[in-house]
């Protein structure tokens, strides 16, 4: 075992030890170290302290630190472990485990719950994915008028709240998306299978002394 | 012919900020 630990964790607040968050998600010892290489060129985008912010998160995906996105601030909070307004490497790594190929279906469904549970209540409500749909809307330029959102909203809760309580369970949830696969698609990143080679310097700046595959 | 109508969530999922592929553009 090297000494990536104490010298990373200098600089990087936060920073796990690679072979145990190799050990705790879905990668590679390698692929943390080059999923670190990512980490430390959008953690020094905006400030060089060694943890993503907001700003930093929003640059990253959109290239542009400006653009507030319901989305991406929703994502950013799932990231956010530890809920102290910011991302440290673990947090990083643990909550993109959940996007690998590899990764458990059951932690993609629990997530993407979580990602529409906007208030966090443990339901999907009606008011919530009303929220979200005005915001993806608003993004994309689209105008509908109000009564073709609720036929939407209408047709939606019609097939996934089976108790037709007017929000969406844990149980509700995992019975649709398996009748809808697709709505699944975001949470899988091919990219993540491919880290290493898209980060290949992680071989320069690696401090374990065997790289484990 | 009868306009088909998606999911909200089908929608919801196009949207860029949940687009994460876009992290590992360099």
């Amino acid at each position: 075992m090297g000494c990536f630990h104490s010298t990373a964790s200098k600089q990087f607040p936060g920073h796990e030890d690679p072979v145990i968050l190799a050990s705790q998600t879905a990668f590679s010892v390698s692929e943390v170290e080059a999923l670190f290489e990512l980490y430390k060129s959008i953690s020094s985008s905006v400030i060089d302290d060694g943890l993503i912010n907001k700003e930093e998160f929003q640059l990253a995906l959109f290239k542009n630190r400006k653009k507030e996105n319901l989305f991406a601030n929703r994502i950013f909070e799932l990231f956010d472990v530890k809920k102290k307004g910011v991302i440290d490497f673990g947090d990083f790594v643990k909550s993109l485990s959940v996007f690998h190929p590899n990764a458990p279906h059951e932690d993609k469904i629990d997530f993407s719950f979580k990602l529409y549970d906007l208030d966090g209540t443990g339901f999907i409500e009606r008011q919530e994915v009303k929220q979200m749909l005005i915001a993806l809307l608003c993004e994309s330029g689209m105008k509908l008028a109000d009564e073709t959102v609720e036929i939407i909203l209408d047709k939606t809760f019609l097939e996934a709240d089976v108790n037709q309580d007017g929000k969406i369970d844990k149980s509700e949830w995992q019975n649709f998306v398996r009748q809808n696969p697709s709505l699944l698609k975001i949470m899988t990143l091919p990219y993540l299978r491919d880290i290493t080679t898209t980060f290949p310097s992680f071989v320069f700046h690696s401090e374990v002394d065997e790289i484990v595959t | 012919a009868t306009p088909v109508i998606m999911n909200a969530f089908e929608l919801i999922s196009t949207s860029q900020g949940l687009n994460l592929s876009s992290l590992f553009e360099k």
